[in-house]
């Protein structure tokens, strides 16, 4: 499990940036 | 949502939007715009501060479609400029009731907040070498008139 956690970790850290980076137009 | 403890350096600039969601919504959006990016520099690792985060993204989100037809949210030069000219008002304010010798808790929390402003200029790059100065003197102003006060000394 604590490899699935650290996936879903990393996996929602990446949509936060995405979301950022389109938030200001950056994409 | 209750901020957690890892994220508390951006508590205060959380505190200022709020602040001014009704006075100036511009200001609130890119306080919250710092606060997103220096949280996600701080911790979004841990599952409470990624829960805080999106929150505060879905915040943003929002804010951003609601102010779509501002051109300080739509444009971030004319942001940028909105932001400088706010904390600059607040500054020289704070600055004129210090140099009258009128001392109080306004003009304290006018000198803090300006200073928090200057942090939140830097989502739109590197501060002047003037809005450093600006920052480093309201902080310091507002630390030491808060503490003479505190103690029943009038500021010099």
């Amino acid at each position: 499990t604590g490899s699935l956690g650290s996936s879903v970790a990393s996996a929602e850290q990446d949509e936060l940036s995405q979301r950022l980076a389109k938030l200001r137009d950056q994409v | 949502m209750a901020l957690p403890s890892q994220l508390k350096a951006i508590q205060h600039h959380l505190r200022t939007a709020q602040e001014h969601d009704k006075r100036d919504p511009v200001v609130s959006y890119y306080c919250r715009l710092y606060a997103m990016q220096t949280g996600m520099k701080l911790d979004s690792k841990t599952p409470e501060c990624r829960k805080f985060l999106v929150k505060l993204m879905d915040q943003l989100e929002m804010m951003k479609k609601e102010l779509s037809d501002n051109e300080s949210i739509s444009q971030e030069v004319v942001g940028n400029a909105h932001i400088e000219n706010y904390a600059l008002k607040m500054f020289l304010y704070a600055d004129n009731e210090d140099r009258g010798g009128r001392f109080h808790k306004n003009m304290i929390k006018s000198f803090y907040t300006s200073s928090l402003l200057y942090d939140v200029l830097s989502v739109f790059g590197e501060l002047s070498e003037e809005n450093i100065q600006h920052r480093k003197y309201a902080r310091w102003k507002a630390t030491y008139i808060h503490n003479c006060m505190k103690n029943g000394e009038t500021p010099k």
